[in-house]
């Protein structure tokens, strides 16, 4: 099964 | 100093309706190209970013950059307060304490003013990198709410394969799985019915149901919605308004 990834590991934070 | 009216309250109705299950507390960040809000879902999966420049107001003023802390349960309590057709103005002071709502009826013989309490949001701010999209595709919008709908009782997860002779929609759950092809159509005297496919190279990805039918709330201010997707990055599924627009990211699901 496919695990949801969180947004923070493709965007940076500014 | 902000002041923000628009020709009718039903635009600002419908964006906070959209939003306000994946966000609860949010800035408002005002400038002189009009308001914008971006913000994550409390579980991190998702992202909200929604635009509405100055030239959707038809009257718009914004003199030194505002951040205005709303709790959108709050805000929702009181856009219930006016009517679609409503003209609804948003005022608020360089250091105020509140949103100030007015709304006026067509008939202009009927004003009402609420005042919503702004809270101190100190909210992450996330850059978003420039993607190149391998796809884009652009499909009604209520024809994407429909498959995201049918796809939520089978499966968590839907994947959508894109290539040049079109989309495919897929679930599989433990009752079986489904999956609903488009194919690129043209139509020119109803061209919101459309569906087309801009492609570099053919790509797939796995999404979750749920997050995908939250931002699906979205569908009645817009036609059409465009997705754009590349391999094993956030989805951008993006629905215009006449001035601006309302984004959505949602960060895939990944093989381990």
């Amino acid at each position: 099964t496919p695990i949801q990834n969180d947004l923070g590991e493709f965007f940076s934070m500014i | 100093m902000l002041e923000g009216k628009l020709e009718q309250a039903s635009l600002f109705k419908k964006v906070v309706e959209a939003v306000r299950e994946l966000v609860q507390d949010c800035n408002f960040d005002c400038t002189e190209n009009g308001l914008a809000l971006q913000a994550m879902d409390t579980s991190h999966v998702s992202l909200v970013s929604l635009l509405l420049t100055a030239d959707g107001f038809s009257e718009y003023r914004c003199d030194r950059n505002l951040a205005l802390g709303i709790n959108l349960v709050s805000l929702t309590k009181i856009l219930r307060c006016g009517n679609n057709e409503d003209i609804l103005t948003l005022e608020a002071g360089d250091s105020a304490d509140s949103l100030v709502v007015r709304f006026e009826n067509t008939q202009q013989d009927r004003m009402s003013e609420y005042a919503l309490k702004l809270m101190d949001i100190d909210q992450e701010h996330l850059g978003i990198p420039e993607t190149e999209y391998a796809a884009s595709i652009t499909m009604p919008s209520t024809e994407f709410q429909r498959i995201c709908r049918d796809m939520q009782s089978i499966s968590e997860s839907i994947t959508i394969d894109c290539t040049k002779g079109g989309v495919k929609f897929t679930c599989e759950g433990d009752i079986g799985s489904g999956s609903v092809t488009l194919k690129p159509n043209s139509s020119a005297d109803k061209p919101e019915l459309c569906t087309k496919i801009d492609l570099s190279e053919p790509v797939s990805l796995t999404l979750s149901t749920k997050y995908l039918l939250n931002f699906c709330k979205a569908t009645g201010l817009s036609q059409q919605v465009t997705l754009k997707l590349a391999d094993e990055n956030p989805i951008l599924v993006e629905y215009p308004l006449s001035a601006g627009h309302l984004r959505f990211y949602l960060a895939p699901k990944l093989d381990e």
